[in-house]
């Protein structure tokens, strides 16, 4: 079973075109294993990407040397999965 | 804790795939003269792709479609699918619209367009999206069951890489889950609109992804929709952009509308749904119902639409 641990969701928002390229540019980084949730559409919509937890540092470092502005939308995705799992769990049972 | 009836069926919570086709069972077995379970095809690993129809007779009558769960972790799809199934056999011979819609009109609803992908959800991968089939020469398995279609396919807005999550597939088609549609909607003949739904970003969306060239039907789609998101916000202020695939989100090649709208289905378009805050795909499951209401009311604005302009 694939488990999240210190996977982190983030929130990068574009200020213009130009960092919408900028953020466009990630997707072609295969080897940060980055998952896009919701992808590059236009400067008005956030794009939402999970980032693994070896990737999260230069990932950091990547948008911040890029001054993209980013918010952490899931601090631990693991930690959401595992309350959906209990949240299921006892609702069946009730 | 089986329900024994779609009545005592949680809609309110997130259930596993036979959870969902134990309720189908038992929906068609509470509305013989409404409700059958047509089995359309095998997902790779043999799953039964199950679709709902809803009919009060006649034959090979003008059609709707209805599709949730082809993005297998989506999961408030099939969930919001599950409950949209349960609406349409209460609602008939209640709700005067929908009774309207299915004296003339037959609608079919697959819940799980992706059964391999969302067991594998379930119990493997809670981030899965595309089907389980590998993909020879590859360590990667899966297909994007959203670019395999045969509209634009192969064109920019897909990957060529079985690693990535918008892998378009070998060929079109290539993905029984799509191809059992096709096939069924080939021989059926007689759909008016084909609506299949994502999550999440709050958008409805209408052909084309794979091409700037606007719809033939653009206005009358156009106009359509923001109908139907006006709808939608009724109840619970959700906001939706809409638009063309292209101009709202991105290019997006070998898409399901597309193909369908090039089959001649004119009401053909996307959903996808919430999330409205910082959930994405691990909507808590308190807003399943709230979710599936709003989405609701759009629904019936475009089936009503269709039932009305016959074409």
């Amino acid at each position: 079973k694939e488990t999240f641990e210190g996977h982190q969701v983030l929130r990068i928002t574009a200020k213009d075109e130009a960092q919408l390229a900028l953020i466009k540019d990630m997707e072609e980084m295969v080897h940060l294993q980055l998952d896009f949730w919701r992808g590059v559409t236009d400067v008005a919509t956030p794009v939402d990407v999970r980032v693994p937890f070896h990737s999260l540092q230069s990932v950091k470092r990547h948008l911040e040397s890029l001054e993209l502005e980013y918010l952490v939308m899931i601090q631990d995705l693991q930690v959401m999965l595992d309350e959906e799992k209990l949240e299921m769990e006892s609702a069946a049972r009730v | 804790a089986e329900p024994r009836n779609t009545e005592s069926f949680d809609f309110s919570r997130y259930h596993t795939i036979s959870e969902i086709y134990s309720f189908q069972d038992m929906l068609v077995a509470e509305n013989p003269n409404l409700v059958s379970k047509i089995v359309i095809g095998q997902s790779y690993q043999g799953r039964p792709l199950n679709v709902l129809k809803f009919s009060t007779g006649g034959t090979n009558r003008p059609a709707i479609w209805i599709d949730t769960g082809i993005h297998s972790r989506e999961w408030v799809t099939q969930a919001s699918g599950t409950w949209f199934a349960k609406k349409i056999a209460s609602d008939y011979g209640r709700d005067s619209a929908l009774t309207a819609i299915l004296d003339k009109m037959d609608i079919f609803v697959e819940i799980v367009t992706n059964p391999d992908g969302f067991y594998f959800t379930h119990n493997s991968n809670r981030m899965w999206r595309k089907t389980r089939k590998p993909n020879p020469g590859s360590s990667c398995v899966g297909v994007d069951p959203n670019r395999n279609w045969d509209a634009g396919f192969g064109g920019a807005g897909a990957s060529g890489n079985p690693c990535s999550e918008t892998y378009r597939g070998e060929k079109a088609h290539s993905e029984p889950e799509v191809k059992s549609i096709v096939d069924f909607v080939k021989s059926h003949g007689n759909f008016k609109a084909f609506v299949s739904i994502h999550s999440y970003s709050q958008m409805l969306l209408y052909p084309y992804g794979y091409t700037t060239t606007p719809v033939k039907d653009q206005a009358e789609l156009h106009n359509l929709a923001n109908k139907a998101i006006t709808d939608l916000a009724s109840l619970y202020g959700t906001r939706y952009r809409y638009g063309s695939i292209i101009n709202t989100i991105y290019q997006a090649s070998g898409g399901t509308i597309d193909w369908t709208y090039n089959q001649g289905i004119k009401y053909s378009y996307t959903f996808e749904l919430r999330d409205t805050g910082r959930y994405g795909f691990i909507l808590p499951a308190n807003q399943i119902i709230p979710t599936a209401q709003e989405t609701w009311l759009a629904l019936m604005a475009i089936m009503d639409h269709t039932f009305k302009n016959p074409y």
